[in-house]
């Protein structure tokens, strides 16, 4: 079966940023996620470290990828298909197969890694 | 043309709070 691939990766996508400011997928850059997330209120950054990427056992086709989110070093793991972008910090678009995202989306991405720091959002905490 | 918002690009990954 050919793979749900959410359009709003495909390159030449327009996407708009909390200021208003629509810009294409392929164009974003750190500060558009970093200037969002402070005009938005109620959400923030975080910085995701990849510590481990593997195969998934349980849903093959899968990666599983391991990261550490935010001040306090969570551990969180999500299951994505290896097209699947992540934006890295000063680097822009990367995934487990960039191959496979310039087939499906178009997008061209840089090989994500392990030590790689993406941009995640999280809920703001009250003060 | 669909205009996609910036948040459903990245990942929400909410740290589990332990306190």
């Amino acid at each position: 079966p050919a793979p749900s691939n959410p359009s709003h990766f495909m390159k030449g996508a327009i996407i708009q940023l909390a200021t208003g400011e629509l810009k294409r997928v392929e164009d974003l850059q750190t500060q558009d996620f970093v200037r969002s997330a402070e005009v938005s209120g109620g959400l923030k950054i975080d910085s995701s470290m990849v510590v481990d990427i593997r195969t998934s056992q349980q849903r093959p086709g899968l990666v599983v990828l391991h990261f550490t989110v935010g001040e306090q070093q969570s551990k969180v793991t999500i299951d994505v298909p290896p097209e699947h972008p992540f934006f890295v910090f000063g680097q822009g678009w990367s995934s487990c197969s960039p191959e496979r995202t310039a087939q499906l989306y178009g997008l061209a991405c840089h090989h994500l890694q392990v030590g790689d720091v993406c941009v995640s959002i999280t809920l703001q905490q009250p003060p | 043309v669909p205009v996609f918002p910036w948040h459903s690009l990245v990942p929400f990954l909410a740290p589990t709070q332990s306190d």
